[in-house]
């Protein structure tokens, strides 16, 4: 579904040059729910944001499945991400003047689609907000402001979901919800959803965990639990 | 070290009123690593804010010390928390257009104070930045923000530190660090740090843990670890 070939990132140059990515080949299967761990700074959001096309890689190519997103222009990228990529920001990045709900359909409303009624119903509901869909997100519980991110990202059923710590600020309880529903949007969409996480429990409910370590790939498992 | 009576924090009135807070009693002894846990929508963000006088609380009391905030007139409030309480902040709140070291001694400039030089050192030392100590936030990643926003808090010394889930974004090395200097900050130099965490990892490591739901103070533990 999506993959980098040889992906770089270099933030800065001369003596505090960064290098965010080193030369990272990883690919990511349709239908496969694969999970990102590492250390703070290693690039994991750097990485989720490059294959996203949300950054640029500064060497090496990102494809969301047989498009290299370099041969895009702007608005074509922009295109491909509203249609076909989800995005869940480890800092949410909601908009501040509208609430939860209308920010949950903010992709598809801006694409013109209608989306599935009926799904975007059952995204509405896993965020467990109730009557609090009608609110802004400063007036959102940390946990729910991220519950509110994730169904943003789910609602409009895209290819591919690329989630930046979607349980970092929630219970535990509330994180096994967001994955038993992410996980279902892999067995039973065909979704593809590559997560960061720092949470051990969380990478094991992944078919594969891939390990990052000062922008490079060291390490990987596949079915982590027995 | 600081005290709640009967408080209560209600937002919003009639049927979409939200009893953040409700009629609670808690006491946060001098020289205690408090933890805070409970769902999200809790009330744990709330109790944070209304404890630290960054929010007002409806109905009760809540004292720094031996003052009631309520009594303070909003400069004396600004003052009390700038020289005795340190934040940090679930989203971590930094200052986008000052670098990381301006960031962490930004109190204490604002206060005309110099601090203990090698304390802060010793601070800066701790978050592990190295050199992106001179990078502002938007160049650093999730975790090296949550990592400044936690030693900006420890740095003036304040009497007592309100610490929103100041790990929720590091792996567990990283926050182990955290938590190691934050012990130390309470076992060396008698401060009280009172910290919401979803991680019961976390938890085990404080002198007593508070329990939160819906508003109000359901179960205690002391001394989690056996
Ligand atoms: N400004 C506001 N207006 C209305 N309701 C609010 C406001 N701020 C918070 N709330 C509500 O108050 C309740 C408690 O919020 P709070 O942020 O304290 O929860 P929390 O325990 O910190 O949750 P989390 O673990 O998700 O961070 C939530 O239901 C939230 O929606
Ligand atoms: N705009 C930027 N300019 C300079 N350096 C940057 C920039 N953005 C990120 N970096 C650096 O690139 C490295 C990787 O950052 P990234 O955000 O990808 O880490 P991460 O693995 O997501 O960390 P965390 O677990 O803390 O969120 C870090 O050292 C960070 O400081
Ligand atoms: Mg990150
Ligand atoms: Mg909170």
């Amino acid at each position: 579904a999506a993959r980098a070939v040889g992906a770089t990132k270099i933030y800065g140059a001369g003596d505090t040059e960064v290098r965010a990515l080193d030369a990272i080949d990883v690919s990511f299967e349709q239908g496969r729910f694969t999970a990102i761990m590492g250390p703070s700074g290693s690039g994991k959001s750097t990485l989720m944001h490059c294959m996203a096309g949300l950054d640029t890689v500064t060497g090496g190519q990102v494809f969301i499945g047989d498009t290299d997103l370099s041969t895009l222009s702007e608005r074509d990228l922009t295109l491909l991400r509203r249609d076909h990529v989800g995005f869940v920001f480890q800092a949410f990045n909601l908009v501040p003047t509208l609430n939860a709900i209308e920010n949950i359909t903010l992709p598809m409303d801006l694409a013109g689609a209608d989306g599935d009624p009926a799904w975007i119903d059952e995204v509405v509901d896993t965020t467990g907000l109730g009557d609090r869909v009608k609110h802004r997100p400063n007036e959102l519980s940390g946990g729910q402001q991220q519950r509110v991110a994730v169904a943003r990202a789910l609602a409009g059923k895209p290819q591919i979901i690329f989630a930046d710590e979607p349980t970092g600020n929630v219970d535990s309880n509330t994180g096994a919800e967001i994955l038993d529903f992410m996980g279902r949007a892999v067995t039973e969409m065909g979704q593809t959803i590559v997560m960061v996480t720092h949470d051990a429990a969380v990478a094991a409910r992944a078919d594969r965990v891939v390990f990052l370590v000062d922008g490079k790939i060291v390490d990987e498992l596949a079915d982590p639990t027995p």
